[in-house]
């Protein structure tokens, strides 16, 4: 007979982060009204959390790299050690792609890519956080009542909805792109 | 994005990251139960919107 397997818990290890943290924050505040509140909330937080924080607004689409490109050369060049970076990109945009104040497209790859561990070795092994405030498309989520039973949920006072797209975890075996061994 | 609020994705991860202790991909699992909640309306209709996280970290980080 089998001898049953006691599951041991998971190891907590965590990232240093005694080393100096630093942030991009590039956004396109034309014609995107209420990114000022947005720029506010994002300097609020990055003092708490101890950030160095750098803001460009209206980066047009090549200004989008060349910002990259010089955070990356200013992590590298960077007296001590860098714990941590973290990038906020806020435009208007489409799957893959930001736009810049001038209407060009960027490829929001192409912007991850100054930061990974090939092209920036300050960053080698240590978190990089993005995050991409911008549309992916055109579709609208109308949402789907909670519960399923749809007589039940009309009766209540405020039916309550759920966005389509919750509660799934994509786990794939490799990058987009990539083989799977 | 409200014209003076600003977005809900910005505003709720500025919300949740400076008032909530915790490992990131939790604090933003919380960011997404609280947008899954709200139900914001444009031209006259409820939309919905939660962010979509994909991680490659490997440990737990702490922003505290």
């Amino acid at each position: 007979m089998e001898a049953e397997i006691q599951p041991q818990p998971l190891e907590e290890e965590t990232y240093d982060m005694s080393g100096a943290r630093l942030a991009l924050t590039l956004c396109v505040t034309e014609e995107r009204e209420g990114s000022e509140a947005d720029l506010d909330a994002l300097e609020r937080m990055f003092r708490q959390l101890r950030f160095e924080n750098t803001t460009k607004e209206n980066p047009t689409g090549q200004q989008f790299l060349e910002e990259m490109r010089t955070f990356q050369e200013t992590l590298d060049g960077w007296a001590e050690p860098v714990s941590c970076a973290f990038v906020v990109l806020m435009a208007h945009g489409d799957e893959g792609l930001l736009k810049g104040v001038d209407e060009e497209m960027v490829e929001l790859d192409s912007l991850f890519a100054a930061l990974n561990n090939k092209n920036c070795a300050a960053l080698r092994g240590k978190p990089k956080l993005f995050m991409v405030q911008a549309c992916r498309g055109e579709h609208r989520d109308l949402g789907e009542a909670i519960g399923g039973d749809q007589v039940a949920v009309m009766e209540q006072e405020h039916p309550q909805t759920i966005p389509t797209f919750t509660d799934t975890v994509h786990v794939y075996a490799t990058m987009e792109g990539h083989i799977a061994y | 994005r409200h014209d003076k609020d600003g977005s809900s994705f910005i505003q709720t991860v500025a919300d949740v990251f400076t008032k909530k202790k915790g490992p990131v991909l939790e604090l933003l699992t919380e960011v997404t139960r609280r947008m899954a909640e709200a139900e914001l309306v444009q031209e006259g209709r409820v939309r919905k919107v939660n962010p979509e996280i994909m991680s490659t970290l490997r440990k737990r980080l702490y922003l505290q």
